[in-house]
């Protein structure tokens, strides 16, 4: 399982907790306008958290972060 | 197997229970408006809670909380 | 698998059922309306009992409980 | 694999069937006119039988128990 | 796998059929017009056998027993 | 994996195959018209014969056994 | 895996033939026009043969044999 | 995994393809007008060679041999 | 997972590519017009080559080699 | 899983992040207009990023990176 | 998993990148125009480059190398 990370503006921030007892960040990834991150869930990863606008594409389809 | 949850309005609660004989809260997670999670059922996580305004992106379809 | 319950007015109850040679409830979940729990079936949970109104999404489809 | 179902009045009874060389009821859940139990095969229930009006939704589509 | 059996008159009889390599029947359910059974295959029984009228719910579709 | 048979007139013959080096018949059911055989493949029975007027549900469709 | 063989006349030949470095015949069961056979592949059967006219389900499709 | 091979002319031939290091023909099966046979990949074989007017259905579609 | 490839002109030659950290040609098989090669990816094969007129069926469609 | 990059002007960037608790940039990969890379998620790599203009074909579809 | 590479002009190049730690090319194989390759990923190569004009068939659909 992987999801599909497209900054729409500069500063988009996809931060990575962990997985585990405690829920922290282990870390985050700054992308630019227009670059793209494909980030899998790992043994160190069970959740994501993108904040700035960004287009997320899933297994339940596009969402879009920082926008309506 | 996770969902997508995204905030439509500020303070969405994202609440994980743990998994076990014992219920409880083991995280609670705060987004704003436009913000995206996306969450992961793990070892310790056999449960979630939404409150507040969110579009959560489910394997059964999208379901809106804090709203009709 | 997971099931979806989204409350549709105040005080819906989510009861999960005991996996094993007995049935009992081992914990229950109030949820006011416009929450969401989406909770799995576990090695403790086997059965949920859903009371009150809510929309609960299913693998075979959304099913409103406490109305015809 | 889980099958829902939803009173459609009151007094409806799910009954769990034991699994193994002997067949009988080790538990009877009774549910009410617009509760939803979402009931598991497990260890312990190979077959369920259920009686009263109810809607029941199964991977082959829905069933009416009590009615015609 | 299980199959869904809706009895459409009095006094259906479900049999289930011994898995190994004598055939008997191990266990007779009876359903009264309009009740219902779920039934799995199990380590016990590797066949089933339905007499009657009913409404017989399967992977491949449905079949009513006990008329054309 | 399992076939339906349902008979379509008195005296339908479902024949089990032995699994192994050796092919011979272990168990023959008969079902008179309207009653309907689940059967499965196991590890006693590898191949079966059906004698008489029945409709055959399989994953591949209906085969209709004794009529053209 | 199975395949379903229903004769279109009399005297057809169904036979598996050996898994294994050898290649040889094992069995063959004759079916007489109507009878249908379901047969699957198994730890002694890796082919088969059909001879006179039948039809046969197969997961790519029907085919008939012994004719155009 | 099988294909499904019906010869449309006589004297089609089958040749079954060593698996391992060496390719050598271990086994070639002659069937005649309208004979099928359906031949699975095993141990033994990795790779079949068809040569003669044949139908051949496969996981991809169906293609003839030995014609345009 | 195998592919299909029928020969389309004389000729045609389909090459097995060893697997492991060395890649060399372990088989070349000549076919000719109309015959029809299926072959496995094995523990042997983990590339092919087609050269010459020839329909190869893969997973992902059909594409022809030796022509536009 | 694997991802299918498409440079649509020189100069794209292709890094592979490490899987584990640390996160960062293992190989990144260069490509030129029209070169075409496919890459797997592996033991090493959990995240891929991508720089510059390119196509990015995954199992949600399409997205071009380095541009609106 | 494979993909399928077709030259579209001659001296297009195919390159196995290496599993593990390390990225570099273990082997590059040359194909000229109509000729075909099916390369699947194994231990030893979790990514591949294509340079020179090619159709490439993936599970997420056709890509043309060297051309716009
Ligand atoms: N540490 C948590 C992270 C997490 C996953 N899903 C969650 C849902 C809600 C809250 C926290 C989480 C876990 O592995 O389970
Ligand atoms: N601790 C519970 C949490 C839970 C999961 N699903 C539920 C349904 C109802 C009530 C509680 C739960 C368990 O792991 O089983
Ligand atoms: N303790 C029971 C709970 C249960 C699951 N499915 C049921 C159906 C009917 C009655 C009880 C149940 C069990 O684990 O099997
Ligand atoms: N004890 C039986 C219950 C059962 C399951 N499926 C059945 C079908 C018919 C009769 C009984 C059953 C068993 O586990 O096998
Ligand atoms: N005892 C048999 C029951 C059976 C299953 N499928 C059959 C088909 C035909 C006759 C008997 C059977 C077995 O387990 O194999
Ligand atoms: N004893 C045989 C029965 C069988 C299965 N499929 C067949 C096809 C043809 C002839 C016999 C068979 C076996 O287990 O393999
Ligand atoms: N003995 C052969 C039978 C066989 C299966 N598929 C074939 C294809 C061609 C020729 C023979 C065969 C084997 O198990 O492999
Ligand atoms: N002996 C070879 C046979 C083979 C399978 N697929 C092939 C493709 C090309 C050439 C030979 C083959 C192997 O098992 O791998
Ligand atoms: N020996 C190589 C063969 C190979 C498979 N896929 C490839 C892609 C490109 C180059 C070589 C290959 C391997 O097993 O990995
Ligand atoms: N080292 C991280 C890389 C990673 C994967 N997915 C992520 C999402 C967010 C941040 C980092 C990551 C891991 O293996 O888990
Ligand atoms: N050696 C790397 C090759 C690789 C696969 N996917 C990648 C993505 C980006 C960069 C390198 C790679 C690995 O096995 O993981």
């Amino acid at each position: 399982d992987y999801v599909v990370i497209k900054a729409m503006s500069d500063g988009v921030m996809i931060s990575g907790m962990t997985r585990g007892k405690e829920t922290k960040f282990h870390h985050s990834e700054r992308i630019d306008a227009g670059e793209v991150v494909i980030a899998q869930f790992t043994d160190n990863t069970s959740a994501m958290k993108v904040r700035g606008k960004a287009k997320i594409l899933t297994k339940y389809g596009t969402v879009y972060s920082g926008m309506a």
